[in-house]
């Protein structure tokens, strides 16, 4: 039940383009799903990686060399994926390393390695093969060497020795219980492969990439992206849906409570991970439940476990990624509670300048929104289409990119901006001191047509 | 909603998180916009990736296959004025309008809607022991001049906000019903007059509930609807 894609690293939306020279070396492979793509390349002794093109139809194309930068050129292209062998791309090691086939080639003390085909200053019994990896002067293992890739070196007075590549699981550290871990461990603690994220076999599950994308659920890679106590991934063994992952803990000492700069106290920001206020109530009144006991509401939200996640007392906290700060109760009925009630932080930038009524008259020269995002100039029309521009409305004085209100709007200047996300905005601007337009008194008879309708008739059958 | 009856909203939907969890309300205003709260988004500049709004149903978790359930996922999030803290959705698709699935109406641009008109809340959130969370749940909560209001509120009720009365035994919205609908009945139609934010305590007794007055941002919903 392993996937042959198990052994490749994807990098969504890029292609591997050769160089004119050795554009031949490509190999075409038509018809091919992305799986019989990759367990092809993988029986391949000469295809390290492989753009695999989605659009317009499945196409395989096998290469021999990765993304070095000297044989080929990585671009964007939205509908191709790369997927190159991790043994050639991987700055690390899994166990023993006799699978490395990076490009390191100094040792541990800086002596440059000798090249394997030669047999000079020092000889040796290894011939290299179109099999063994023992390429150029780079750093291998061809005997399973306990302390891993190693090579004769240039040195006469010193025949051979280690070239220190770090082990996966320390090569990247995890700090507090691992939410921000993109290494590349890919193998749980007991040395189970690690399921691809992308792929519900054998093991079905909810975290699929496109749906978590701060999560970087990033092929087989060991993450954590439920606020588990450490990485961990689904396994490619039938019998064990997941398991947690072997990564090395930083050792730096933390920040002091309460003094990274992100930290809130009054407000929260995004969805409050940094909230370090004292709420400690739900809205409704009913306090929270202390995070260090497990009554009434058993959890595994312990305080020293999540170090750095400020589970202090029963304050409001988001240790899990949740929408906001959230807390167990201490009613028995009700388990955990978002603690909404808590304001937002303000997140606007200050205001630049300021409009007198509406804006409408507004010919001022601020260009960015209340966000800070720089204005779409009126006059073109990307990334946003414009509905409202210099033509529809010329006496709008709709120059350049800076704020204006040509249609009148209550809330004051705006205009396209430059993000695509965002159509349109409220510019850094606020109204002139003391200016407020009063709402309107009750409007007599107003006509509603096709909406707000309602069957009130007493509905016992939808009950079950 | 705290001292509420099950009953039918058909403009209410669910707001469901990536686990499908349901953790806000929203009002329908038009096949392809919800109207909620900023208060239970993270941010407005990110994608919605696995969010959705479901209507049709007045089960919180309705079962696999229950018949009128639509499930469409949010596509787009849009943030009102600054101190709006009203959001529009957009959705993927248009919900199919039918018995269980209507869009409200919206007031008239900055209308003050009378003292004493009959409105009512709706949402799945936290009940308090006083109903059946499963279900969607009603309160009936007549109007009450932000004057009147501000004698309670000791005059921090603002012009873009408008309150209700909570009477004795305390009527109100709650965790999980932030965002949804204020609506007002206007001859025979309902009209989205506000929208739930949340407040320092759920139904309390004889405190009134205070929600932002949509009328004052409709402009703006036109605006985001039409561009």
């Amino acid at each position: 039940l392993r996937s042959s894609l198990n052994d490749y690293q994807r990098s969504e939306g890029r292609e591997l383009v050769p160089t004119a020279w050795n554009a031949a070396r490509m190999q075409m492979l038509p018809g091919l799903n992305l799986e019989e793509c990759a367990s092809r390349c993988s029986q391949s002794q000469d295809c390290r990686a492989f753009n695999y093109e989605i659009r317009p139809i499945g196409t395989c194309k096998h290469l021999p060399w990765v993304a070095d930068g000297s044989n080929a050129e990585v671009k964007r292209n939205v509908n191709c994926d790369l997927y190159e062998k991790k043994v050639y791309v991987r700055k690390c090691i899994v166990g023993k390393g006799e699978d490395y086939r990076g490009k390191v080639f100094t040792t541990k003390s800086g002596l440059t390695c000798q090249q394997w085909w030669s047999k000079f200053p020092h000889d040796h019994r290894w011939t290299p093969s179109p099999t063994n990896g023992l390429e150029l002067n780079y750093c291998r293992n061809p005997d399973g060497d306990r302390i891993g890739p190693w090579c004769y070196t240039t040195d006469p007075e010193r025949r051979y020795e280690s070239c220190n590549i770090p082990q996966c699981k320390d090569e990247v550290c995890i700090t507090c219980n691992g939410e921000d871990y993109r290494g590349q461990v890919d193998h749980t603690e007991s040395g189970k492969e690690c399921q691809r994220w992308d792929q519900q076999f054998p093991h079905q599950h909810i975290y699929q990439p496109e749906k978590y994308p701060d999560k970087s659920l990033d092929d087989n890679y060991c993450r954590n992206p439920d606020a588990s106590p450490v990485p961990w991934c689904y396994t490619t063994d039938p019998e064990t849906e997941r398991e947690s992952c072997d990564i090395s803990k930083c050792t730096e000492v933390l920040v002091e409570k309460g003094q990274r700069s992100s930290f809130t106290t009054n407000c929260f920001r995004g969805r409050g991970e940094d909230y370090r206020g004292k709420v400690n109530e739900t809205a409704s009144g009913i306090p929270c439940q202390r995070w260090d006991i497990q009554v009434p509401h058993r959890h595994p939200f312990i305080p020293n476990i999540y170090e750095c996640k400020g589970l202090e007392e029963n304050y409001c906290r988001n240790p899990d990624g949740s929408e906001a700060p959230w807390c167990f109760t201490s009613v028995p009925e009700m388990r955990t509670v978002l603690c909404l009630q808590i304001k937002r932080c303000a997140d606007d930038i200050e205001a630049e300048d300021c409009y007198h009524e509406n804006g409408k008259n507004y010919r001022g020269v601020v260009r960015k929104t209340r966000k800070g995002i720089t204005c779409q100039k009126w006059n073109v029309n990307t990334p946003h289409q414009t509905r409202i521009n210099p033509r529809t409305h010329p006496d709008a004085n709709l120059t350049e990119n800076y704020c204006r209100n040509p249609d009148g709007d209550q809330h004051g200047p705006w205009c396209y901006t430059t993000d695509p996300k965002t159509e349109f905005d409220y510019c850094a601007i606020k109204q002139c001191a003391g200016e407020k337009v009063p709402l309107t008194e009750t409007v007599e008879t107003v006509e509603f047509s096709e909406c707000g309708k309602r069957d009130d008739r007493p509905q016992p059958t939808r009950l079950r | 909603i705290v001292n509420g009856i099950p009953g039918n909203s058909p403009w209410t939907v669910s707001l469901r998180d990536r686990k499908g969890n349901h953790f806000c309300g929203g009002s329908m205003v038009n096949p392809r916009w919800v109207i909620s709260t900023k208060q239970c988004f993270s941010s407005c500049y990110v994608d919605l990736p696995g969010y959705s709004a479901m209507m049709g149903t007045l089960f919180r978790d309705p079962q696999e296959g229950e018949p009128g359930v639509q499930t469409i996922p949010l596509t787009k999030i849009v943030c009102g004025p600054s101190e709006s803290q009203l959001v529009m959705l957009q959705l993927e698709y248009p919900a199919q309008f039918n018995e269980r699935v209507s869009q409200i109406c919206l007031p008239p641009e900055r209308y003050i809607v009378p003292e004493h008109t009959k409105c009512e809340i709706a949402g799945w959130g936290e009940t308090r022991g006083t109903g059946d969370e499963t279900v969607l749940n009603v309160a009936h909560v007549p109007v009450i001049s932000n004057t009147e209001c501000n004698k309670y509120f000791r005059g921090r009720v603002r012009e873009n906000e408008m309150c209700t009365n909570s009477f004795q035994a305390g009527v109100g919205a709650c965790e999980k019903d932030y965002g949804g609908p204020l609506a007002c009945q206007n001859a025979d139609c309902w009209v989205l007059e506000g929208v739930i934010i949340p407040m320092r305590r759920c139904g309390h007794p004889g405190q009134p509930n205070i929600f932002i007055r949509v009328s004052v941002y409709v402009d703006w919903i036109k605006k985001v609807m039409e561009m």
